[in-house]
């Protein structure tokens, strides 16, 4: 099966590869199976340890994250050609990158089943069954199971059933986990500091939230709790102004430019920060135009 | 969608193409790929943080690093950095009073600031990077997870 999975003439490439490729399915269930490629390591593939890499989402995959992140071909001239990333994980290691869960990117569930985040790293560990079923090498490498995002959820649910199967996984090592969304109670109780400390939010409404929300002490204010359970309206309404008014730009880079099709960006921006922080669209957000 | 800002569909393009799909073993009835899309995801652990699952590995003796792009609005440094605080492990005093660490190729030199702690877990920030820190800042990423899987200094 594994022959079967080798990438052999991959277009855009005008070079040599100087790893091995494979890409192909991981049978999960009787009805799933996830989309993987897998790239051995740049030197000494056979001493090298293994690193799955899941993107997050929930329901981005993480070909995109190997095409525009650590992965070893990257894109260019609009999907016409590829080049290497000199920069890839696979420098490190052998990188694994599955497109998980079932729906996201070409892995698929032909059954269209419910998913949650048990299901999702019990499906994941199936996976990884497999893949050591089809490398079984691989089964004495040192394996690290790393992510990023909402993989701050996939990564340690999965890493907590593969460290319980000892038998299948005898040399799990550890994880790696980037700008992860461990605790979206952390995330909210951190996001208006953070904000208001990168000069995004006014100071007469952080003075506001201060003194009639957090009894002037924003650090440890429960900003969650406050919005979802406990505040009073008049908070509730500021801690949303706060969200809605600031002024992110790119909120997965503060200081990236963010180009976009011609909708105007204000609007663009305000409704997508506003709806990564999960909340309702604001009546004020235009109040500072 | 895509992450907005993304500012390339290239790989949409390029994983969309026909001969890219053959020579990627792609099943010919797999839809049209894109970057990130709605599964119908039900997000059981929104209120139930994550603290269990990285205690029990840290009791098995597994190594943890987390590590977090400073200029990142979407999941920011003071949200990976207060949980990994809140674990409860003690911070490993550097003899050297070091609280930075170091990419050579760039001026200033500092990659970001590290926290380690016992039992094998680090936090790391990294300098001037977004939400997706191989992209951003690639050459800090590949010398930090290489490090952490070899088990080097930073």
């Amino acid at each position: 099966a594994r022959d079967n999975d080798l990438v052999t003439d991959l277009p855009g490439l005008d070079f040599k590869v100087p790893f091995r490729h494979y890409a192909g399915y991981l049978n999960v269930s009787d009805t799933k199976a996830f989309y993987y490629n897998f790239f051995e390591a740049h030197e000494n593939p056979e001493f090298a340890p293994l690193i799955l890499w899941l993107n997050g989402g929930p329901g981005c995959s993480s070909m995109f994250g190997s095409l525009n992140e650590n992965g070893p071909f990257h894109i260019k001239e609009e999907g016409k050609t590829l080049y290497l990333n000199p920069y890839a994980w696979n420098r490190a290691g052998n990188v694994l990158y599955i497109e998980s869960p079932a729906g996201v990117g070409f892995s698929y569930d032909t059954a269209n089943g419910n998913l949650t985040d048990e299901s999702t790293a019990d499906d994941n560990h199936a996976a990884l069954e497999d893949f050591f079923r089809k490398f079984p090498e691989y089964r004495d490498h040192d394996f690290y199971i790393t992510g990023e995002s909402y993989g701050g959820v996939y990564v340690p649910m999965l890493a907590d059933r593969v460290a319980n199967d000892t038998k299948t996984f005898p040399n799990f090592k550890g994880i790696a986990v980037g700008n992860g969304v461990m605790s979206f109670e952390l995330l909210y109780n951190t996001l208006l500091p953070f904000l208001y400390h990168h000069g995004l939010i006014q100071e007469r409404l952080w003075i506001n939230i201060a003194d009639k929300c957090c009894n002037n002490n924003t650090y440890t204010c429960p900003f969650y709790h406050l919005q979802n359970r406990d505040g009073t309206q008049e908070c509730k309404d500021m801690i949303n102004e706060g969200y809605h008014n600031a002024e992110t730009g790119d909120d997965y880079n503060l200081y990236s430019a963010c180009y976009t099709d011609g909708e105007p960006q204000s609007r663009i921006l305000r409704s997508h920060f506003a709806k990564a922080a999960g909340l309702p669209q604001s009546k004020k957000q235009d109040k500072n135009g | 969608d895509r992450p907005i800002c993304a500012q390339s569909n290239n790989d949409r393009q390029y994983l969309n193409r026909p001969d890219v799909r053959r020579a990627l073993h792609v099943h010919p009835d797999a839809p049209t790929w894109k970057e990130c899309g709605d599964v119908n995801y039900h997000m059981t652990r929104h209120e139930v943080p994550m603290f269990p699952e990285f205690h029990r590995l840290i009791e098995k003796g597994k190594r943890i690093l987390v590590y977090n792009g400073d200029v990142d609005t979407v999941c920011n440094v003071l949200l990976t950095s207060k949980f990994v605080e809140q674990l409860g492990l003690a911070a490993i005093p550097d003899p050297k009073n070091r609280t930075f660490w170091f990419h050579d190729e760039e001026i200033p030199n500092k990659a970001g600031f590290i926290t380690r702690y016992e039992k094998n877990v680090d936090f790391l920030t990294v300098r001037g990077s977004g939400h997706m820190v191989p992209k951003d800042k690639p050459k800090e990423a590949l010398q930090m997870i290489y490090n952490f899987v070899y088990g080097r200094d930073y």
